[in-house]
């Protein structure tokens, strides 16, 4: 299957801290 | 000890790799030479640490342009992922600048990345958002114009995503049709 992510998903990462 | 689960430290990796471009007016070059690729991402930390970093489309200059496309397909109809191709196109006021521009972008970009027109994405090849004194359009490119199955769903989806109201109706066009229009208007193959 394919690799989806819906909206609240994607912008819950906006201001994540980077990955270290 | 502390028990660290993958989720904290490994990125989310996209179905697809993008590549965003930045096309700028400049009058003195060729089209080409005022295309330029700003960077590629395919996880989900790197899109916003890239989104998050440069201009929002309302602050452009008129006559430039974003583009995001999958990796591999150049920003142009004469791609040959592109040539038999066409796009939804949205087609903003002056005064949806302000209220929706910036919006309807993101809302685009979310809905590549996530891959929001399920196994018909295979189709998207990328989106465009043009800044223009005159109003600014954002479309979606597919890959197909006799794909009717996969543009109409792709249509509906992206529709809904805006919020578009149902009374208002979308376009899609094929780009050689855009090409060689003679007037102002492109016909729509499909209507969503």
């Amino acid at each position: 299957g394919k690799r989806q992510y819906n909206r609240d998903f994607l912008l819950g990462f906006q201001f994540m801290p980077a990955c270290v | 000890q502390e028990i660290v689960s993958p989720e904290d430290y490994i990125k989310h990796p996209l179905q697809n790799r993008w590549a965003l471009w930045f096309f700028k007016n400049d009058k003195s070059k060729t089209w080409q030479a005022n295309l330029r690729l700003i960077s590629k991402f395919d996880t989900v930390e790197d899109f916003w640490a890239l989104y998050n970093h440069i201009q929002l489309s309302s602050n452009l200059m008129s006559g430039c342009d974003y583009c995001l496309f999958k990796d591999g397909i150049e920003p142009m109809w004469e791609d040959e992922r592109n040539k038999r191709g066409g796009r939804w196109l949205i087609t903003l006021s002056k005064q949806q600048r302000r209220a929706d521009l910036d919006r309807f972008w993101l809302e685009t970009l979310l809905c590549l990345v996530g891959e929001a027109f399920d196994d018909h994405s295979d189709d998207v090849c990328g989106a465009v958002v043009n800044v223009r004194a005159k109003g600014d359009k954002i479309s979606i490119w597919t890959t197909d114009f006799e794909n009717k199955d996969a543009i109409v769903h792709i249509g509906q989806v992206y529709k809904d995503r805006l919020g578009v109201p149902p009374k208002v109706i979308i376009g899609y066009q094929s780009h050689t049709d855009t090409a060689t229009k003679s007037g102002s208007t492109t016909k729509n193959k499909f209507v969503v």
